[in-house]
């Protein structure tokens, strides 16, 4: 299963 | 602060990539230029925009400002201009937006209250490098989402391939270095990242026309930034969270 994650897990 | 372009087409790519992720859009103007940087309202994707002064016809700016304006709206006036109109900004005393599309046509538009804040870009390394025409790009993504909603990007060295699985069924498109239209593929390290067409199809769509070669970056399971090179804007760069297994 694939999950979207968001940018802001990355800032 | 008054800013006059050469032709519309830049702006008119400008505006329509970011309307791709929001309705409401902050600019800042300072005396280097005009910039721009937004994510969609889920933070899945972000634009950054920097506009020198330099690929003005016209710009000056004593001192920095934000002004906000409502993107179709926005877009609506743009879209009055022919391809050689300059468009010639500039805010007016009673907090308007003055835009003059080519020689005769002064409209005034009002502007937002702007809510921004300031957003941060991802704090990644990228391992690998796709540079291909963006032509190239919008075909490969048209290829794939036949299949799929989803784009993954895998690198090994110097070689590369697009792909993507859906229900029906699925494609994966090897690319060829010989191709004139791939320019370069490099990685430091292997890298596979899925992505969403639903994000990426958008911009590409927008800012294609206008640029010629774009730069794709990434890592593995880590945003992909790309690069779109416009003749006249410093750049734009998209950000794209990627989907990664749970």
């Amino acid at each position: 299963l694939m999950r979207q994650k968001t940018l802001s897990d990355f800032f | 602060f008054g800013a006059k372009t050469n032709g519309s087409d830049d702006l008119k790519a400008i505006i329509s990539a970011i309307s791709t992720l929001v309705e409401e859009a902050t600019f800042v103007a300072t005396a280097e230029g005009i910039s721009f940087r937004g994510m969609d309202p889920s933070h899945v994707a972000l634009i950054d925009i920097s506009w020198p002064n330099s690929a003005f016809e016209k710009y000056e700016c004593d001192s920095d400002i934000k002004f906000g304006v409502r993107i179709d709206e926005f877009s609506k006036l743009i879209k009055r201009a022919d391809k050689k109109d300059s468009i010639e900004i500039s805010i007016s005393e009673q907090n308007m937006l003055l835009v003059t599309v080519g020689k005769n046509k002064k409209y005034k538009m009002r502007l937002i209250e702007s809510s921004a804040t300031d957003t941060p870009l991802p704090k990644i390394p990228y391992d690998s490098k796709i540079m291909l025409s963006s032509s190239k790009f919008d075909k490969i993504l048209g290829d794939v989402q036949v299949v799929s909603d989803y784009l993954t990007i895998h690198t090994s060295d110097s070689k590369g391939d697009f792909s993507g699985k859906g229900d029906s069924g699925e494609v994966v498109i090897d690319l060829d270095k010989d191709d004139e239209d791939i320019e370069e593929i490099s990685s430091k390290e292997d890298s596979v990242g899925t992505y969403s067409l639903e994000y990426l199809n958008p911009v590409v769509k927008a800012v294609g026309n206008t640029a010629g070669v774009i730069t794709c970056e990434f890592s593995s399971a880590k945003p992909l930034r790309i690069e779109f090179k416009v003749a006249n804007i410093g750049r734009i760069h998209f950000y794209l969270a990627p989907r990664v297994e749970s």
